[in-house]
């Protein structure tokens, strides 16, 4: 799960 | 979401409108390197393909579309609009970019955090963004002084780049695991490249006179 929230970023 | 990101990515946003708009309004792109803004389609082909895969915010498909159209639109006019390709400074713009390309590619083979399509590419957008600015910083260099549309083009991307690693070190401190060091290595890069054009910039604002880049 952790390395999908750097994904939100553009 | 938080403000340092936020601010983060309208400053990005104004860097590519600025840009668009001189392009549009004055029908001329002298000063500005076609290498990099073919870089930077490039980085957001790459980088947004998830965007028919993953839904984070309409903010977020939104802003991906806006750099997607922006970037391919600019690179459209400079090669193609009759007016202003014939601005554009084909001698001096002379960065062999594809060399760039190239190891950001292989780099993205051998680091990145899951051995997928998608994220090795997302990973190699990530390298490719970091080097993105050099062809034009190249090319003021060599043009020795720049019109000020560009310098400040220049100016708000590594504003973007600085935001962001606000961002980062915000998020470090309030979320658990955010941990991601490609992503800050590569930005950090990135941000170091502008450094020194944030020197003389400020430099020439202090002293009031046309931006000079040493040769």
């Amino acid at each position: 799960e952790h390395e999908e929230n750097i994904k939100d970023e553009l | 979401m938080n403000i340092f990101r936020l601010a983060g990515d309208m400053t990005h946003l104004a860097s590519v409108l600025v840009l668009l708009l001189k392009i549009h309004t004055i029908k001329s792109c002298a000063g500005v390197s076609l290498k990099t803004q073919e870089l930077y389609a490039i980085v957001f082909a790459t980088r947004y393909l998830d965007i028919f895969t993953s839904f984070y915010s309409i903010y977020n498909t939104l802003m991906k579309l806006v750099f997607l159209g922006s970037s391919f639109s600019i690179v459209l006019y400079m090669k193609y609009h009759k007016t202003v390709h014939r601005s554009y400074d084909r001698e001096q713009d002379t960065f062999r970019h594809w060399f760039l390309v190239l190891p950001c590619l292989l780099l993205a083979l051998l680091i990145h955090e899951k051995f997928t399509f998608l994220e090795v590419l997302w990973t190699f957008s990530l390298y490719l963004e970091a080097v993105a600015i050099l062809p034009q910083l190249v090319l003021l260099q060599r043009t020795r002084n720049i019109d000020n549309l560009t310098g400040q083009y220049v100016f708000l991307l590594g504003g973007y780049r600085g935001l962001y690693i606000l961002n980062w070190i915000y998020r470090y401190f309030t979320e658990p695991h955010f941990v991601h060091w490609i992503t800050w290595i590569s930005g950090l890069v990135q941000t170091l490249l502008y450094a020194d054009f944030f020197f003389y910039y400020s430099q020439s604002w202090k002293n009031n006179k046309k931006l000079q880049l040493p040769a």
